[in-house]
């Protein structure tokens, strides 16, 4: 079971639509997945399930906030899309950073929640753009990040902080972390989009893969409508990329 | 002097291109404009003033953290824009939920810093995509709050959680915060557009401006090179609807 949290302090660089694609993509080739959403926003649990009125039990909140927790395991439900599973995000966690400052343990209560958690392929954690305790907990429970970044200015700026705080993370934590990958998103295919795909191949190197996510409206149509972008728009531009992204991912982590 | 934050918890709905781009437009109208930087990406400062790296010193860090913090006034750096003038984020506060939490009167910091501020006709407060206790200063340090909302499902799904916040904070802090206009962003003029912009009129009816902001690459490559929308482009179809928006604002809010 590999496990890999979605991460980027810039708002809107697409970690919604990138776990859930990644996500939708493996369960078609097979692969049992489940994905977590660890963002108050609750856009996963939306775009997976058409869900917008929290249901008041069964959601992440039980996992992480009160004092006699749930366990992942008993917070797993279904999607349409076979081989596909979710632990639903709750709105009552965007307080979470205040409640969670106050837990003993409080960086390592997803990783604990998610012990003997079997079954698995993969397990993809949709966090929110910000660096508190909430996407601290999904870092430390995954084995590795990944961090969709648009082609704008405004994606390397969060960079920065992103790098400074997963260096400040590793040593208090005494945690590897590794980015295992960075993912070029939103590409335009404008003179702007190519150059700042320049300086984020030159900054992160190898890691970033050679898939680049289009912007392509199926993909915004998709998941206004709840829908899976391979049931919706096959053909599309964004679906075939996101094939071949979920491919590298394969590769570069099998 | 009228103090308004642009807020949304959804990111990448265009808090930060609308704040600097209502402030340049009051501004080039005579106005005088003080933008603050609430948001640790610090990326209305980076694009006010073209600054990357940030100062270790004079930043809005300096207003909220120390035991002896500086006031707003102490902090104001001046822009290219003649009557534009700005605090700078500053990143370290990307820890500041848990540094605010333990202070006194966590909730009014940002207020305090400003008494006795004037000269100025129009303040805006950018802040971060989370609804934490920073975001939570820039609501109680100001008249009134704006909020852009991209014509998406998952930007009305941030709706329901800033309007249930925004209750419970009116209570527990006995104070207005009044929304006093909702502006539709991004527009692609496509049918999910239209019906997007439709449910959003039917929820908010007359707090949503008349002006929608369009999608429009101009605005985005005035960003990554941190010039003026105004000065890079000023007959598109972004700065044109800038223009209109500042009207309607002026005539809400005179
Ligand atoms: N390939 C694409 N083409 C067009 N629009 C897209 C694409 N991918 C995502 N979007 C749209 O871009 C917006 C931002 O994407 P998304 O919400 O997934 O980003 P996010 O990083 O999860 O945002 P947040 O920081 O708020 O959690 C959404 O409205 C989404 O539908
Ligand atoms: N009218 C527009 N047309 C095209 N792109 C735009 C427009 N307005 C903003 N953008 C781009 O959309 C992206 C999101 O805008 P922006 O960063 O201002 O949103 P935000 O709400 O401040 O994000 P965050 O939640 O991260 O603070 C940026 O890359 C910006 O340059
Ligand atoms: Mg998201
Ligand atoms: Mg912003």
């Amino acid at each position: 079971m590999k496990v890999y949290a979605l991460t980027h302090i810039k708002g809107g660089v697409t970690k919604t639509t990138t776990t859930v694609n990644l996500s939708h993509a493996l369960a078609l080739l097979g692969y049992k997945v489940l994905v977590i959403d660890a963002d108050p926003q609750s856009n996963s649990t939306f775009t997976l399930t058409g869900r917008m009125d929290e249901e008041t039990t069964g959601t992440l909140y039980e996992a992480l906030i009160p004092d006699r927790s749930k366990t992942i395991a008993d917070l797993i439900k279904k999607t349409e899309q076979e081989n596909l599973f979710v632990v639903e995000g709750s709105m009552w966690l965007y307080t979470g950073e205040r409640e969670l400052a106050m837990k003993s343990n409080r960086e390592h209560l997803l990783k604990k929640a998610m012990r003997g958690l079997k079954g698995f392929d993969y397990v993809f954690i949709d966090t929110s753009p910000s660096l508190g305790l909430m996407t601290l907990n999904a870092w430390v429970a995954s084995d590795g990040l990944i961090v969709p970044i648009t082609l704008t200015t405004y994606g390397m700026l969060g960079i920065r902080i992103l790098e400074y705080s997963l260096a400040k993370e590793r040593r208090d934590l005494e945690l590897d972390l590794p980015i295992i990958g960075v993912i070029g998103t939103l590409d335009d295919h404008t003179k702007n989009s190519k150059d700042m795909l320049l300086s984020i191949r030159n900054h992160f190197q190898e890691l970033v893969f050679d898939t680049v996510l289009p912007r392509n409206i199926k993909v915004e149509e998709a998941n206004n409508q709840a829908i899976s972008l391979f049931e919706y728009a096959p053909q599309s531009t964004g679906a075939k990329a996101d094939a071949a992204l979920v491919k590298e991912i394969l590769e570069r982590v099998a």
